[in-house]
């Protein structure tokens, strides 16, 4: 362990190891470990485990702890909520964890399947509707996302059914064309009322590049909040601390898991001490 | 650009026909910084420097290169000895079908790539057979089934609510050498390397077919769990390669490194987009250009 007797030069490289491979991103853990190496001089840190308390504060003054991680629920009406990401990063099986959690706080749900791209999209997001208890809207395969959207809230609207989850089909953000179709589907939701929550779902195991997904679904889609999933591995996820620093978006939820239950708030200190695991 | 930073420490360093060690240690500063930005898993980046520096160590200057060139010459060749060769292709079997058994972490691209490789294996005149051995995920039978219908093959499914993986693909095994099929594609659930149960699942499903072919399915925007992946599956079951996925999207791809270097198989197919026919050879030297940046 990295952190144990007395800190040496071989101590300071296997932190450094560390945060590297926690896909925090070298460009962010230098400055971390220079500032950690001044405080153990001002601090006179002769114990390789106090180190570790203080790379733990120093990492958790990097969250804003301020930064609001609830997710936003609509004044009156019905809330909407849209669910965006590159491809395969749980998405669908996120919005299912939250319909499931939503039903068991007594409130009504509604699903819109506007990925009507991918093969068997709207049947997958079906059994999740069905597993939570929420209506599913959906048109035929090859629909225009926003019709289906669009669909969807005025549907939820006038059932005054409690929040609306919108799952969408999972684009790289490099391609336009996909990210502005993605910010149309918003304007259409728009037309109807607001849009309480765009969450963007990224994989743990993403590495640098989960940072430039986070700027590009940002200016694309505008998002408010961050779902990290599959931390049940063994990927730290350490992207999320350039995320937030960098971007100041607050991740709100984290996936640990396949099943209906396995998905947690986001808590900082909770994900440094797995990260420092 | 690497090459400019490279080009800077030359400028500093004025050189004199052989690269001398300063040079080299500042150097390989910069190609551990750019392989770390690309995603190259950390012990990765450690071999591959240590191995540059032997590559470098005391080279000669070429008169027609400048020195930054000349480094980047020697990385680049470094980086494609470990990528592999281009176009390895899918092993011959004597007797058919060929099994071809696909795994990897969840959302990797496991079922797309089986459609891919299916289209692909029809287009050369073969008659592969799909078999849906994802048991798990929701609609996962029925999203092969509609991929088979695109790519005009058949798939072979158990619909019946089991979760006995093994003898849905046995079934499958059998289908495929009555009916004459010459490929049997199997797709299976996406799974963590660290779930035992599931781990020692894929296992039993290997054993169970007797694949010539057990390929890797990788997202090309992981980052450094690269290599803890590469090692799980390794160890678990008897991986003959790698698919890259995603390739299509701006990573750097450094998984690609990670993958190549722990598992010692040979990256044989890049995913390039969602239609059945983003599928296309692995290039070891755009890779590798790639993953410089
Ligand atoms: N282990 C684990 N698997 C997860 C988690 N979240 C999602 N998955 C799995 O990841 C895979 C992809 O999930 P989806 O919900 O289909 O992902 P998606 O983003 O909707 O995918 P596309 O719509 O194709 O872009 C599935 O096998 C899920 O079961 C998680 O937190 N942990
Ligand atoms: N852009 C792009 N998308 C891809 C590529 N390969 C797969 N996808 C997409 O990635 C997502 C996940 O693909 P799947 O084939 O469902 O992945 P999987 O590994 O079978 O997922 P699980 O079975 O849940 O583990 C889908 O949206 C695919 O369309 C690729 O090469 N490029
Ligand atoms: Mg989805
Ligand atoms: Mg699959």
């Amino acid at each position: 362990d990295a952190l144990r007797g007395t800190p040496t030069d071989e101590t300071w490289e296997d932190l450094e190891a560390v945060l590297i491979q926690a896909d925090i991103g070298v460009e962010v853990v230098t400055p971390i470990v220079e500032r950690l190496r001044d405080r153990a001089r001002t601090e006179k840190v002769t114990v390789a485990g106090d180190l570790r308390k203080l790379l733990a504060a120093e990492l958790l003054d990097l969250f804003d702890r301020d930064r609001e991680r609830a997710l936003s629920f609509a004044d009156v009406g019905t809330s909407v909520w849209l669910v965006v990401g590159v491809n395969g990063t749980g998405k669908t099986t996120t919005i299912g964890k939250l319909a499931s959690d939503l039903k068991d706080h007594g409130r009504t749900v509604s699903l819109a399947a506007a990925d009507t791209f991918r093969a068997a999209a709207d049947e997958q997001l079906g059994v999740w509707a069905e597993r939570a208890g929420a209506q599913l809207i959906k048109h035929q395969p090859g629909a225009d996302p926003g019709a289906v959207a669009f669909d969807a809230v005025k549907n939820a609207r006038a059932k005054g059914i409690d929040v609306l989850i919108v799952d969408t089909a999972g684009r790289l953000h490099n391609k336009a064309p996909l990210m502005d179709e993605l910010a149309k589907v918003r304007r259409v939701i728009e037309k109807e009322g607001s849009v309480d929550e765009v969450l963007l779902v990224i994989d743990a195991t993403a590495g640098q590049n989960g940072l430039v997904q986070a700027r590009q679904f940002a200016e694309s889609a505008g998002v408010t909040g961050i779902v990290l999933t599959k931390l049940d591995g063994t990927a730290k996820g350490g992207i999320a601390i350039a995320i937030e620093e960098t971007l100041g978006l607050p991740i709100k939820l984290i996936g640990v898991g396949e099943g209906i239950e396995d998905l947690e708030p986001f808590v900082p200190d909770d994900f440094i001490a797995a990260l420092l695991s | 650009s690497l090459s400019g930073r490279l080009d800077d420490i030359f400028t500093r360093l004025r050189s004199r026909g052989r690269l001398d060690e300063k040079q080299v240690d500042e150097v390989l500063r910069e190609i551990r910084l750019a392989l770390l930005e690309a995603d190259v898993s950390l012990k990765v980046v450690k071999a591959f420097v240590t191995d540059v520096r032997e590559r470098a160590a005391g080279a000669e200057i070429h008169k027609s290169l400048t020195p930054a060139q000349q480094i980047i010459k020697i990385v680049n060749l470094a980086l494609v000895d470990v990528l592999g060769e281009k176009n390895v292709g899918l092993r011959p079997v004597d007797m058919p079908p060929r099994v071809i058994l696909i795994a990897g972490l969840q959302g990797s691209g496991k079922t797309t790539a089986s459609a891919k490789l299916a289209a692909l294996l029809k287009k050369q005149g073969r008659k592969p057979l799909l078999a849906a051995c994802d048991l798990r995920r929701p609609a996962a039978i029925r999203q092969l089934q509609l991929l088979g219908e695109q790519a005009g093959v058949e798939v072979s499914a158990d619909v019946s609510g089991t979760n006995d993986a093994v003898a849905v693909a046995t079934a499958a095994l059998k289908h495929a050498r009555d009916e004459g099929f010459t490929d049997l594609i199997v797709d299976t659930a996406g799974r963590m390397h660290v779930d035992h149960e599931l781990m020692a699942e894929l296992g039993a499903v290997e054993k169970a077919v007797d694949p010539a072919e057990t390929l890797l399915v990788c997202d090309a925007m992981t980052g450094q769990d690269a290599v803890n992946v590469a090692e799980s599956f390794l160890a678990e079951v008897d991986l003959t390669g790698v698919i890259l996925t995603k390739l299509d999207g701006d990573a750097r791809g450094g998984a690609a490194l990670s993958m190549a270097y722990v598992t010692q198989r040979p990256i044989k197919f890049a995913g390039v987009g969602e239609k059945l026919t983003d599928l296309e050879p692995f290039h070891p030297d755009r890779m590798a250009s790639r993953i410089l940046g």
